[in-house]
């Protein structure tokens, strides 16, 4: 069963044409493992992406060397889906 | 497993076989209103079933899906909610009885059957359906990129790694294909509505070209009506317009084959919540989010209802 123990989901906003191309070049780096939840498309539209544990301080790293805002929107999504299958089991008890 | 459709728990995310026990069960209590209509089978095999509503012979149709990208479960879960809605709603709100006393309502809740499983015991995040790719490993296709609309155009990958990987040809996936014949067969389908999440919009053709769709500037006036029904609930934040502009280009995606198709009235939503959890809204808020979805839902039913084409 895959889990997401360690993976955050960063919420990202581009300033500019440069920064949406730049994370454009991010999401093709595929050894990333990233799953982009809403894409680079232009700048008035965030950016939601999920990184796994390994490539954290990649991409965090990434972010801060190109001067690209984010906020971390999870901060570890395996406790969510915990949380959510508590809830489920919770119920059909 | 709940006895019936009263005790069932609306507030919750439940699996597969839950929901295939619901429609049964709405069905068997409801059988003068709800049948339930197979339309394909999954690449695994699994039925793609159809709520149909009906209250008459030979009438026009209404469709909602929800589920078509697996992980976005929310859109189940109203699904789930929407049906009891209906067989609720029918003979006490006008407004529903008057469309269901004109229109079928056809309701896939499960759209994508395989990847919803898949989510439920494999991979939370799953977006696409289950058919393995030749020559590849990665598995699935995203079925929302896999329809004849512009098919493999920009806005759709043709990697089968990709998350929108557009799938060898268009209507490759039998969970597509089924929709896709079932609308050609039944012939007069009026209003299309496929739900996902969550990005807080509304959306009308195009995905795959600037070109305006010709009805644009109603289907503009009737999404910015059913925004306003939806908002005067929760006051939740949503924007709409065309799929291009108010989003990003994507080729091949289901309304836009829908509204080519001659479905005037083809609608895209993508319902809550925007930068808190994503695909992982707490279930505690399943049912404000189809409580609001439904109020947009019915804008467009009662629209396509009073302005037949």
């Amino acid at each position: 069963k895959e889990t997401f123990e360690g993976h955050q989901v960063l919420r990202i906003t581009a300033n500019n044409e440069a920064q949406i191309t730049l994370l454009k070049e991010l999401s093709e780096q595929g050894h990333l493992g990233l799953d982009f939840w809403m894409e680079p498309i232009r700048e008035s539209l965030p950016i939601d992406v999920r990184v796994p544990f390994n490539s954290l301080q990649a991409v965090r790293a990434f972010l801060a060397y190109n001067h690209i805002e984010y906020l971390v929107m999870i901060e570890d999504v395996q406790n969510l889906l915990d949380e959510e299958q508590r809830q489920m089991l919770k119920s059909h008890v | 497993i709940p006895r019936n459709t009263d005790d069932f728990v609306y507030t919750n995310y439940h699996n597969l076989n839950t929901i295939y026990s619901f429609m049964d069960m709405l069905v068997a209590e409801h059988s003068d209103l709800v049948s339930k209509i197979v339309i394909g089978q999954s690449y695994e095999g699994r039925p793609l079933n159809v709520l149909r509503f009906s209250t008459g012979a030979n009438r026009p149709g209404m469709w909602l899906d929800t589920g078509i990208h697996s992980r976005e479960w929310v859109t189940q879960a109203s699904g789930v909610w929407f049906a009891k809605k209906i067989v609720t709603d029918y003979g006490r709100d006008p407004a529903l009885t008057d469309i269901l006393n004109n229109y079928d309502i056809y309701l896939e809740i499960i759209t994508n059957p395989d990847g919803y499983q898949y989510t439920q015991t494999k991979d939370r995040m799953w977006r696409k359906t289950r058919k393995p790719n030749p020559g590849s490993s990665c598995v699935g296709v995203d079925p929302n990129r896999n329809w004849d609309a512009g098919f493999g155009g920009a806005g759709s990958s043709s990697s089968p790694c990709s998350e929108t990987y557009r799938g060898p040809s268009a209507h490759s996936e039998p969970e597509v294909k089924a929709i896709v014949d079932f609308v050609k067969s039944h012939g007069n389908i009026k209003s299309f509505v496929s739900i996902h999440s969550y990005s807080q919009m509304l959306l009308y053709p195009y995905g795959y070209t600037r070109t305006p769709a010709k009805d644009q500037a109603e289907l503009h006036e009737l999404a910015r009506k059913a925004i306003t029904e939806l908002q005067s609930l929760y006051n939740t934040r949503y924007t709409y317009g065309s799929i291009i502009t108010t989003i990003y280009q994507a080729s091949g995606g289901t309304i836009d084959w829908t509204y080519d198709q001659g479905i005037k009235y083809s609608y895209t939503f993508e319902l809550r919540d925007t930068g808190r959890y994503g695909f992982i809204l707490p279930a505690n808020q399943i049912v404000p989010t189809a409580e609001e979805t439904w109020l947009a839902l019915m804008a467009i039913m009662e629209h396509t209802k009073n302005n037949p084409y």
